[in-house]
């Protein structure tokens, strides 16, 4: 799983 | 994104619209917890250390500008404006709120994804954002008169979270690489869970028609 996805919420 | 993401994401917003529509308009912040204002600007901060690094949409970026902007003009309004200043209920906040701060980032030192900078100051954010409303229940329930504006504005926060959490559900059921996020999910559970309380005496007012009032 990529850095990216894992912060894709706010 | 799916509806509940992007309704939780609107939910966020017009809670601080709300509130920075009582403090504009009415040029007072009675009621309202500098505490947790002060809580949800370092947990914006803190979260969004990559704002201008990692790009994920448009969308993403301009929330979060919008968070930190209005998080800083809450704080702006309440600790320095000559008018709205003076309406704040400085002997009602009392909340312990550095506490909250050194609990989470012991919590995150201690619990997280990964140990780098970026991941522990991200899981502190999480942490903290579950606890930030508790200066701000704690006031509510000493507050005799909870105008109709600070009471939606606590409402529409914790229907936030509360549609987050039908958002996970979802990206759990819906996409392949979900699995990993249970840090997420048990802050943002006990932060709803927060809310419960609050909730039901926000609804039976509703209902009766009654003015807002909590049990002290």
């Amino acid at each position: 799983i990529s850095e990216a996805d894992a912060k894709d919420e706010l | 994104m799916n509806i509940f993401r992007f309704a939780g994401d609107m939910m966020h917003l017009l809670s601080v619209v709300v509130l920075l529509l009582k403090i504009h308009k009415m040029k007072s912040c009675a009621g309202i917890s500098l505490k947790t204002q002060e809580l949800y600007a370092l947990v914006f901060i803190c979260r969004y250390l990559d704002i201008f690094t990692g790009f994920i949409s448009l969308y993403n970026t301009i929330m979060k500008i919008v968070f930190l902007a209005s998080a800083f003009s809450i704080l702006w309004y309440m600790r320095s404006h000559k008018v709205v200043r003076q309406t704040y209920d400085k002997d009602q906040d009392t909340f312990r709120h550095y506490f909250l701060i050194l609990a989470c980032m012991v919590l995150a030192l201690l619990v997280h994804h990964k140990f780098t900078f970026r991941e522990v100051m991200w899981t502190f954010s999480i942490y903290l954002e579950a606890v930030a409303i508790l200066p701000q229940l704690v006031m509510l329930q000493r507050t005799r008169n909870i105008d109709n504006l600070t009471g939606n504005y606590v409402f529409f926060l914790g229907t936030y979270r509360g549609l987050y959490m039908l958002n996970w559900v979802y990206r759990y059921l819906t996409e392949v690489h979900y699995h990993h996020r249970w840090l997420t999910w048990i802050s943002g559970f006990i932060q709803t869970a927060l809310y419960a309380d609050f909730f039901y005496y926000y609804v039976k007012s509703w209902r009766n028609n009654e003015k807002l009032q909590l049990p002290a």
